[in-house]
């Protein structure tokens, strides 16, 4: 997928 | 999880703990930049919001924490602790010409129009130029601690190992976040010119950094 949400990274 | 993405986690904890404890111990933070450790914290403020609205992991939620402390901790004992050591006279760089592009950025290139996710943007945005004051004054000087050479290293170290988390999470997952991926590189070029000294003057046993 395109973006990331939730973000799992720090 | 892959390990590119746990060393580089790893890699972030270790520098902020380097420069955390060479300020504790020496009682000192000279030739290091206050405001780029504000910038650090407030990148961490920005990004860690998600801390009150989502639950990803217990590692995810303590990590976020001890950034969180441990930047808020370093700005106290810049300013506050040790603020007689601070170096303010070399540490000139205008951090408004930071802010104002990368706030104005984070409006327009963004995943969603909603607070939360503009300032996510504006933090990932500034971290990939918050060194700048810290290596201006550096170039301003001409010179660098060892041990705050290897705080720089393994804070550059950190993205670079993001960038091959990625590559890995793309071919694995299919996952590609591109406003993290684009600025990690940004945030990786600006290290390069600096790694390249720390291995041929740090690692061949100079005590200290010195511009050529």
């Amino acid at each position: 997928h395109f973006g990331s949400c939730p973000k799992d990274e720090l | 999880m892959n390990v590119f993405r746990l060393l580089g986690d790893v890699s972030h904890l270790v520098a902020i703990i380097i420069l955390f404890l060479k300020i504790f111990r020496s009682k000192s933070c000279a030739g290091i930049s206050g405001k780029s450790q504000v910038l650090f914290a407030l990148v961490f403020t920005t990004r860690y919001l998600d801390l009150f609205t989502s639950f990803i992991s217990i590692y995810n939620t303590v990590m976020k924490v001890v950034f969180l402390v441990l930047s808020y901790a370093t700005v106290y004992l810049i300013y506050l602790r040790f603020r007689s050591s601070y170096d303010s006279e070399s540490d000139t760089f205008r951090v408004e010409f930071l802010l104002v592009p990368v706030a104005g950025l984070s409006f327009l290139e963004n995943y969603d129009f909603t607070p939360i996710e503009i300032l996510w943007t504006f933090s990932i945005y500034l971290e990939s130029v918050a060194i700048l004051p810290q290596l201006f004054m550096i170039t301003k000087t001409g010179e660098a601690e060892s041990i705050t050479t290897h705080y720089l290293f393994f804070l550059g170290l950190y993205r670079a190992l993001y960038l091959a988390n990625w590559v890995w999470r793309y071919h694995t997952e299919g996952f590609f976040d591109q406003i993290a991926v684009v600025s990690g590189v940004v945030q990786t070029i600006f290290y390069c010119d600096f790694f390249y000294l720390y291995v041929t003057k740090v690692l061949k046993g100079n005590s200290k950094l010195t511009l050529p």
